[in-house]
């Protein structure tokens, strides 16, 4: 007895929601940031995110279709972030590493908060 | 699954969704 372990499956899944995604197929939820609206799938933005999670695990917000994010939220960083969040990949320029990092931190994700810190860090 | 008799099959796994119809 075994099994066959395809060893790309969760890319391959991933890069399909992505496409999912970026065609508006099967989204079920807008977030709103400060006036930037973002297309995305709640149970991506659950399995990712700390804050979604805890918004989203509430019965009250289960069915809400649109949310919209503190004001303090940089869009820009959010969508840095959605990205890494349907790609793996988190896009790291200069400019905009601290953004980011605020927005993870807002967004509870902390195992890239703590990798942003350590990319200023390494760039001081 | 690890170690169990696993065989690592490298290939694609699914089919891929087409950035537009």
């Amino acid at each position: 007895d075994g099994c066959i372990q395809f060893t790309r499956h969760a890319g391959d899944v991933l890069l399909n929601f992505n496409r999912l995604r970026s065609r508006n197929i099967l989204t079920d939820v807008t977030i709103q940031v400060d006036g930037q609206q973002f297309h995305a799938h709640k149970a991506i933005l659950v399995a990712c995110s700390g804050f979604f999670y805890s918004v989203f695990m509430d019965p009250e917000n289960a069915n809400l279709s649109a949310i919209s994010l503190d004001p303090k939220v940089d869009p820009k960083g959010f969508s840095i972030l959605l990205d890494f969040m349907y790609t793996s990949c988190l896009d790291l320029k200069d400019s905009l590493v601290l953004v980011t990092m605020n927005t993870a931190i807002y967004l509870q994700m902390e195992h890239v908060a703590d990798t942003c810190h350590r990319f200023i860090k390494s760039r001081h | 699954y690890e170690g169990v008799n696993t065989i690592k099959e490298m290939g694609r796994s699914i089919h891929e969704i087409p950035r537009q119809d």
